[in-house]
């Protein structure tokens, strides 16, 4: 059912 | 120093139990404008972000940004000592190493008072960008809650697609598969049995079941849940936490992508 992404791949560090 | 007096501690009480199974240790980050906490889980795979504004609560004072670190298992034991009902104040200096609790019952014929040691912290913060979701369904959160849990119990993922022809959400595992579709829905009668769908452009993703089930724990908080999607960027679980606008508890979670 796909691969688990990371939510750091889409918010970035502030 | 910050003193906030919150007319109903049942707020604090269910956004700490809505969140305590996904985040342990957190920074409540208190200024002018509020209270705010934003955690990943451990695996990176979610985020929470609450907002309690400032008119949440009266008074509300805080002179200097302060971040009371907080073990939320610790903040459970002591929020248990708190009626639904209950005004609660906290209270705590400008660098505190203890968060002062006061829960007054509405009659004002019992007050308790805590103390409860912080923590340092040193959390990450994430920029969430503005998005403009392609699909947005706000509707009722038993029923949302009701849909996570029925296919849980069949499969780990669900993917959720928003068409013109409405929300489906499907799952298949090894006994079998499911699917559950929602149509715009009006109920004149009662609001908050609506469920509005506003979509700009279709979408279709795939995610794990077991953080939206936890994310359903905070449907004691709201009535409504407003789920927000658009391809490839992490899905948007919303609960307002007041009347007011801009109070809420919101969870992201990063989808599931290609095989």
């Amino acid at each position: 059912t796909g691969k688990q992404q990371s939510i750091l791949g889409f918010f970035s560090k502030a | 120093m910050l003193e906030a007096r919150l007319d109903q501690a049942e707020i604090l009480k269910k956004v700490v139990d809505a969140i305590k199974d996904l985040v342990q240790d957190c920074n409540f980050d208190c200024n002018d404008s509020g209270i705010a906490l934003q955690a990943m889980d451990n695996s990176h795979v979610a985020l929470v972000s609450m907002n309690l504004q400032a008119d949440s609560f009266a008074p509300y004072r805080c002179d200097r940004n302060i971040a009371l670190g907080v073990n939320l298992t610790s903040l459970t034991k002591v929020l248990r000592a708190a009626q639904n009902t209950d005004i609660l104040t906290l209270r705590a200096l400008d660098a505190p190493d203890s968060l002062n609790l006061v829960f007054e019952s509405q009659d004002k014929d019992r007050i308790s008072e805590y103390d409860l040691k912080l923590m340092d912290i040193d959390q990450e913060h994430l920029g969430i960008p503005e998005t403009e979701y392609a699909a947005t369904i706000k509707m009722p959160s038993v029923e949302f809650r009701r849909i996570c849990t029925d296919l849980m119990a069949l499969s780990e993922s669900v993917t959720i697609e928003a068409s013109k022809d409405g929300i489906k959400f499907t799952c298949s595992g090894d006994i079998g598969n499911g699917s559950v579709t929602l149509r715009q829905h009006t109920n004149v009668e009662n609001e908050k049995e609506n469920i509005e769908i506003e979509l700009s452009e279709p979408v279709a993703l795939t995610f794990s079941l077991k953080y939206l089930v936890n994310f359903c724990k905070a449907a004691g908080l709201s009535n409504t849940v407003t789920i927000c999607l658009s391809n490839e960027v992490p899905l948007l679980v919303s609960y307002a936490l007041t009347s007011k606008a801009g109070s809420n508890l919101r969870f992201y979670l990063a989808p599931k992508i290609g095989d």
